[in-house]
């Protein structure tokens, strides 16, 4: 099944 | 300390409307330059972040950085208790234990005042980096809610392909499969419904309708919805309000079979 990765892996945490 | 007047509660309404099942606790970051919010949902695939500039309050006041941390549920309860054409204010202490709301009836001499407890919410903040999207597409935002609507009633998935020819929204599912093409559109008379396909290259993404749907709560907030897709990068879906305020949602694509 297709899956999402979670927001972290485009996103710089600050 | 902050003090921050709406002209109408009905902003405040709708945004907290459409971002309360998506996330729960919430800091609003006040400052001022306005209020801000960003949160992410507990699967972190979809972000919100508001902005409500400063602008778009009159007066606002803001002397130093006040993080609200506020249960939506529990200000969702709360703003039933305004008025959509109410002036709505927003005040608290520059440590505050409550933010408190009052709303003024214009046509009436009825004031009412609510404070609402705080929460101290550690939340984390993301950077989302500055991006030329491959594709950027305006449409009318009742457009872009009925599409994901009649999608899913097939499939929980769409997937959005950008070409020269316009924007495909395709599902498959058990019953069959659907689509739906827009392609550029002018209407002088009524520039809301608007179809601007802004293109540099071709982009293919697919997505979770249940949180397309979702996002599509805030449609009584904007004639036009703005969809911004690279490959292989959150969507950004943006309702533009007055004042250079927004309501964004990033969503992260779906990926392989």
């Amino acid at each position: 099944a297709p899956f999402q990765k979670d927001l972290y892996n485009y996103f710089i945490k600050t | 300390m902050l003090e921050a007047r709406l002209e109408q509660a009905n902003l405040l309404k709708k945004v907290v409307d459409a971002i309360k099942d998506l996330v729960q606790d919430c800091n609003f970051d006040c400052n001022d330059s306005g209020i801000a919010l960003q949160a992410m949902d507990n699967s972190h695939v979809a972000l919100v972040s508001m902005m409500l500039k400063s602008e778009s309050f009159s007066p606002f006041r803001c002397d130093r950085n006040i993080a609200l941390g506020i249960n939506l549920t529990s200000l969702t309860k709360v703003l039933r208790a305004a008025q959509n054409e109410d002036i709505l204010t927003l005040k608290a202490e520059d440590a505050p234990d409550v933010v408190n709301l009052v709303f003024e009836s214009a046509e009436s001499d009825r004031i009412s005042e609510y404070d609402i407890k705080l929460m101290d919410i550690d939340q984390e903040h993301l950077g989302i980096p500055e991006t030329e999207y491959a594709a950027t597409i305006s449409m009318p935002s009742a457009e872009f809610q009925r599409i994901c609507r009649d999608l899913m009633a097939l499939s929980e998935s769409v997937s959005i392909e950008c070409s020269k020819e316009g924007v495909k929204f395709a599902c498959q599912g058990d019953i069959g499969s659907g689509s739906v093409t827009l392609r550029s559109h002018t209407n002088v008379d009524k520039p809301e419904m608007n179809v601007e396909i802004d293109l540099t290259e071709p982009v293919s993404l697919t997505f979770s309708l249940k949180y397309l749907v979702g996002f599509c709560k805030a449609s009584s907030l904007s004639g036009q919805v703005k969809l911004c897709l690279s490959n292989e990068v959150p969507l950004l879906v943006e309702y533009a309000l007055a004042n250079n305020s927004y309501l964004r949602f990033y969503l992260a694509p779906k990926i392989g079979d």
